[in-house]
């Protein structure tokens, strides 16, 4: 219960957003109550599920400054199971906020500690950085989900990250473990994709996941209509491969 | 003379990388003296000139810390005309280590004021984010060119950007000014390209620049060789949209 993924990527657009949006409705439509926290100041988690931001008041913000409680800030969406703790740009102001706090790295697990409702998994959307708020996220997570573009830019990354979660595995949080690594945007038409896939599934072998997420124009007109792709377009490959991977996740978790 | 664009969107994966490789190398093909500095911990654009990042001694890292001036950190690349400050993974820290430094917004800018060569144009690969390095960016900035992907998270983003732009113009470098918007990996064969495209030039007109870079797969390819499009296929859509934006942007600059 309550088992805490963090979804991220130091490396910029390899879709950790569409892999948080799409992972969370996907499993909370499997009858799964899921949590999807925003870490992002860019809120596309938040708006990929159609929360509107400018009508927003209170946020992940208010729960890390410590203003209000995380059970404030949880909304609602259109979707069953699937509840939200949007995030606005006042986060970006959290990074220098926080400096100062002695327990800077912990402000996220103790916020999220304190809730009162259960749910079967809470996911975090992280930003492309290794920041503070994405510390934070990998402080409070008991397992990290990388998703990795089949580029090289996104490949080159990879080592670092990698690098950084087991540091923090050492000194801030022991139970830390790796979900998976997601291959996204596979253009089946290029050998660019197929190289840096190969060269993924060659070192990291077990840990890759067996779904490979297709580049698909669906997923990203989805986010314009503030659906998930399952709402969108579930005839979509890119709302099958989504689905294909909720189950794969699932069964990992031996739920099924 | 001198001048300095700091290319920056704090949406990940947009096409900062990509342009300031391919527009530094083909303004420096054009026979113009360019210094890239890359202000990106992830190093994607030192390796995107094949700059051998394990071989990597000394810096920008050094040049913030103080440890080292900017003279001392430029390294030359195989292109004529164009010199490089890369970037390592230490820079992440300099984020945290910089905080507590009163002038924390103007390091950059005083470190390249001392550097003792000339050059028509330094060019500023950013992160994604708007953190303290690409704070730094932007107040040693003369102009601050913004690529944007055709896509809707991406869209998103730019009024948030072109805010704190205005506000760094206010509070921090009243010489700062838009060099302009260039919409990139722009797919004819989707709508939403298209979509994104027309809102874009519908909200910022002049500020958007003619020419339109297309998604095309060797772009994407040439960092894995190290090269810059110009070198790596210069019959490509990829090279030929980027030396018509470098010639764009040279007109836009008094020179041609
Ligand atoms: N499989 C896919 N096929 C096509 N487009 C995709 C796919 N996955 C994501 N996208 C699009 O690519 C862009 C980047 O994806 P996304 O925003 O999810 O990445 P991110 O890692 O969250 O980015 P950031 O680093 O800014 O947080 C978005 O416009 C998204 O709609
Ligand atoms: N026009 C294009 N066509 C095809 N691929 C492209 C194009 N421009 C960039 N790419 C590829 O898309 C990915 C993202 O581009 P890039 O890394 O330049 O973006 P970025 O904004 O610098 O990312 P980050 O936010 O991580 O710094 C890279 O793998 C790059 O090779
Ligand atoms: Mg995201
Ligand atoms: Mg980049």
């Amino acid at each position: 219960r309550n088992k805490v993924v963090a979804i991220a990527n130091q490396k910029g657009g390899v879709g950790k957003t569409t892999t948080s949006v799409n992972l969370a409705s996907c499993v909370a439509a499997a009858g799964y109550k899921v949590l999807l926290i925003d870490m992002d100041p860019q809120g596309n988690a938040s708006s990929g599920v159609g929360f509107e931001r400018d009508l927003c008041e209170v946020s992940i913000y208010h729960a890390l400054t410590g203003e209000m409680e995380l059970d404030d800030v949880v909304y609602a969406t259109d979707y069953d199971n699937l509840l939200l703790v949007p995030s606005t740009t006042d986060l970006a102001g959290a990074e220098i906020e926080l400096v100062d706090d002695e327990r800077r790295e912990f402000v996220l697990e103790s916020v999220i500690k304190k809730k009162s409702r259960d749910f079967d998994f809470v996911m975090l959307d992280c930003p492309p950085s290794l920041g503070l708020l994405t510390i934070n996220a990998l402080v409070a997570a008991d397992t990290v989900l990388v998703p990795i573009q089949t580029e090289y830019y996104a490949l080159e990354g990879l080592g670092h990250l990698l690098h950084t979660i087991s540091l923090i595995h050492e000194h801030l949080n022991p139970k830390l473990a790796l979900e998976g690594i997601l291959l996204t945007m596979y253009d089946a038409r290029t050998n660019l994709s197929e190289q840096v896939a190969d060269e993924v599934i060659e070192h990291f072998e077990a840990l890759v996941f067996d779904t490979v997420i297709p580049r698909n124009v669906k997923l990203s007109e989805a986010p314009s209509f503030g659906q998930p792709i399952c709402a969108y377009d579930k005839n979509s490959r890119g709302a099958k491969s989504y689905a294909a991977f909720a189950a794969e996740f699932l069964k990992r978790n031996g739920l099924a």
